[in-house]
């Protein structure tokens, strides 16, 4: 039988949350063409030790969260991203030159505890 | 508190923050590129970023360089009946981007339909010149004559493969490209005589805008292309 979890609980665990980027935000529409802008996310939340169990977190973290259990100087482990992706802008440089270019890793597209 | 963009811009390939005073214009291509992206990423598809399909070709960076060049001899018409002749001038020490260069495409566009109640067939005559000269004071060296072709319609972009240019003999890219562009009038294939070569070209030198596009293949972000061993 599942084991009743308090009300809440969920929010607080290691999940992605939203982040859209919009380069108007940092002054960058003066020379970034496209995109506007771009959904990038991030990871937050807590890593107890029951989730590090199921949620796709790596072994590294469940020994870690397991010692943190024996003892808590041990801290726990950490709600990062799992899985990036890249995006592509397009922009132009201080020589009028346009330059196309993509970047790795730029959208969190998971989260886990490692 | 001010915004520390030093950082991202190393990234970007950038000292400081470009301030253009205003955009280049931006050829198709680009933005069809890069809206397609825009929509894969969107919609979760894998893409091979190292792979630009609407260019055919391998590559992880895509430069578009303005020509910076100048007209020649504006004031007088030419006595071989030239309509214009340009020097086409490329800063290829601006590609700072590493690896391999997998493709230079020369885009000479003709505006829109320049000629719509003229018609009069162009020829148009591409040469690499080794000294591009001094605009209004010196000619530019005679050069290799790339190509030469004829244009029945002249209007909308001529494209053209520069790659075997960009390079010296020992393969190292070159710090500039200096083309020698001249553009004639042909005979007006309908009437039979020769139109005033100044009409078209007053608005073919007010329309044409040249440019470079380059692709670059950095090896540390794209494997080789994973061709079958046999």
């Amino acid at each position: 039988a599942a084991i009743p979890v308090p009300k809440g609980f969920c929010r607080n665990l290691c999940h992605r949350h939203q982040l859209f980027i919009n380069f108007q935000d940092l002054g960058w529409h003066k020379w970034v063409i496209a995109p506007k802008g771009f959904m990038a996310n991030y990871c937050h939340g807590d890593c107890p030790f029951s989730m590090t169990t199921y949620l796709n977190s790596s072994n590294y973290a469940f020994m870690q969260a397991m010692m943190h259990m024996v003892d808590p100087k041990v801290p726990k482990a950490v709600c990062i991203p799992t899985k990036l992706s890249p995006i592509s802008m397009l922009y132009q440089d201080n020589e009028k030159n346009v330059i196309l270019r993509h970047y790795e890793d730029m959208v969190v597209d998971e989260c886990g505890c490692g | 508190s001010e915004f520390q963009d030093y950082d991202f811009l190393q990234f970007l390939g950038l000292e400081k923050a470009p301030s253009p005073h205003r955009f280049q214009p931006v050829p198709r291509i680009l933005r069809k590129i890069i809206r397609a992206r825009e929509a894969a990423a969107a919609s979760g598809a894998s893409q091979d970023l190292c792979y630009v399909k609407e260019l055919g070709v391998r590559g992880n960076q895509l430069r578009l360089l303005p020509d910076q060049g100048f007209f020649l001899n504006t004031q007088k018409p030419f006595q071989d009946g030239s309509c214009l002749q340009k020097v086409l001038h490329f800063n290829l020490s601006a590609i700072k981007e590493k690896g391999k260069l997998t493709m230079a495409q020369l885009t000479l566009d003709l505006g829109p339909r320049s000629y719509y109640h003229l018609r009069p067939e162009l020829a148009v005559a591409l040469s690499v010149v080794p000294d591009r000269g001094v605009r209004g004071r010196s000619q530019p060296l005679p050069g290799a004559l790339l190509t030469q072709l004829s244009v029945p319609a002249p209007q909308g972009p001529l494209q053209f493969n520069l790659q075997g240019v960009v390079k010296d003999r020992n393969s190292k890219r070159l710090k500039n490209l200096d083309l020698h562009l001249q553009i004639l009038v042909k005979e007006d294939r309908y009437s039979g005589v020769t139109v005033q070569p100044w009409n078209p070209c007053d608005r073919l030198i007010r329309s044409l805008h040249a440019s470079l596009l380059v692709v670059t293949l950095n090896p540390k972000y794209c494997r080789p292309s994973s061709r079958k061993r046999r």
